[in-house]
């Protein structure tokens, strides 16, 4: 369960404060499958990042099954995430130097006693399509594969929560529903809690309610 | 005017050969608006690089205006270029040391006697949304920012081609439609030559004909 009071985000540019969330309440059980859709700079990604542990709100709580975050150490956090979260960032965040096949591998060295089983790989390759794509670097990949692996990655370890940055932005409809359908599955079969960002209406439908930003806050 | 004739493009990745082109010829004449779609992989991109001449086709040719890439030296290709052709690419290749301004400003001075003037690069910000974020560098703007700005220096010298690859990819209903009305009002009013690669079927419709690609080939 993913729990958010009050967060609130301020950057500062130069002179200018800019107000990216202002004062953002949440609750996600487990099990959930949540959709987070708003125009483009509404605060999304910046939520997903503070719900992962990635970034600090400026105020404001968030904690995971009962643990807040801000009560842990930088080491004990990133434990955490590392244990529970998968997160496909909006543009990928592959490293470059690796191929597609080690940039999974390392998800699960990472993770690892609790790396996610090598069956479990090798059907999310499969049903992502990219088997045939492995041995490319992220640079000799398109758009759409470099999103499939990053989704692979994410989803490697099993982990209990999926924070997905617009996973399908780069893909045609055919494979856009693929990873749709993969995601749904997870969620009824595995219980696995997602929170998706997306900006495509059918996507924002697989999700069991749908969370709607306008400037940094959450609306009715 | 744009003419590609049996355009072939083979990658090699260790043993094995990735047929990214098999055999593509087109004509876009002066005053299109082309619409590509095609699944993931299927060599949208790979086809934009070339006839941008940023990419050498394995074989096969490519014109602007009746002349053709591989009669040119490399600086002569990268004049005609810099002087005819705007490029938004799939994932923006903005410079991360230089903020939004910055970006924008450096294609106007790298275009030199051809920069577009001031004030159709202050209606092209308006337009797409992005004044408020001039200041921001690349990693403290949201996605849909990146791609807006991306767009924005394709646009700012008024080029006479403009290849766009998914430039609505990472927006909102509210701000593609802002993109893809500006891009018809160039075209309609400047006469301006668009080739747009798109997932999106709404998007696909604004060109006046929509070429499809499957598996390195236009299919009819
Ligand atoms: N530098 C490269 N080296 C090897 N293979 C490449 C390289 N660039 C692209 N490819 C391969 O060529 C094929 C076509 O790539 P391309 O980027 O043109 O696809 P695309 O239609 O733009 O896909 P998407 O919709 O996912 O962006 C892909 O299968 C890709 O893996
Ligand atoms: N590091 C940063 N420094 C300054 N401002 C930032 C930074 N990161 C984000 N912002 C600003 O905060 C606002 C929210 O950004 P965010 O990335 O959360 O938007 P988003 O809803 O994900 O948008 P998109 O749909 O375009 O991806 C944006 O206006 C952006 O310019
Ligand atoms: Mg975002
Ligand atoms: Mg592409």
């Amino acid at each position: 369960r993913i729990t958010a009071k009050d967060l609130v985000k301020i950057y500062r540019i130069g002179e200018v404060d800019v107000h990216a969330l202002r004062g953002v309440s949440l609750r996600v059980e487990a099990g959930e499958f949540v959709t987070v859709v708003g125009a483009s700079g509404s605060g999304k990604s910046t939520l997903l990042h503070i719900l992962g542990g990635l970034t600090h709100p400026t105020s404001g709580e968030v904690s995971i099954d009962g643990r807040a975050y801000g009560s842990l150490s930088d080491a004990q956090r990133t434990a955490l995430r590392r244990r529970n979260i998968g997160f496909v960032f909006q543009k990928f965040n592959l490293l470059p130097t690796l191929d597609a096949r080690g940039n999974i591998e390392l998800a699960r060295e990472i993770a690892g006693p609790e790396a996610g089983v090598p069956q479990h790989r090798d059907r999310l390759i499969d049903l992502l399509g990219i088997r045939a794509r492995l041995n490319h670097r992220p640079n000799q990949l398109s758009g759409g594969e470099q999103q499939r692996v990053a989704i692979a990655r994410a989803l490697v370890n099993e982990p209990r929560i999926l924070l997905a940055d617009e996973p399908t932005g780069n893909l045609d409809s055919k494979n856009s529903d693929a990873v749709l359908q993969v995601l749904q599955e997870l969620n009824r079969s595995l219980g696995q809690t997602i929170v998706m960002i997306t900006h495509n209406p059918d996507a924002a439908a697989f999700g069991n309610r749908t969370l709607h930003m306008r400037d940094g806050q959450i609306v009715g």
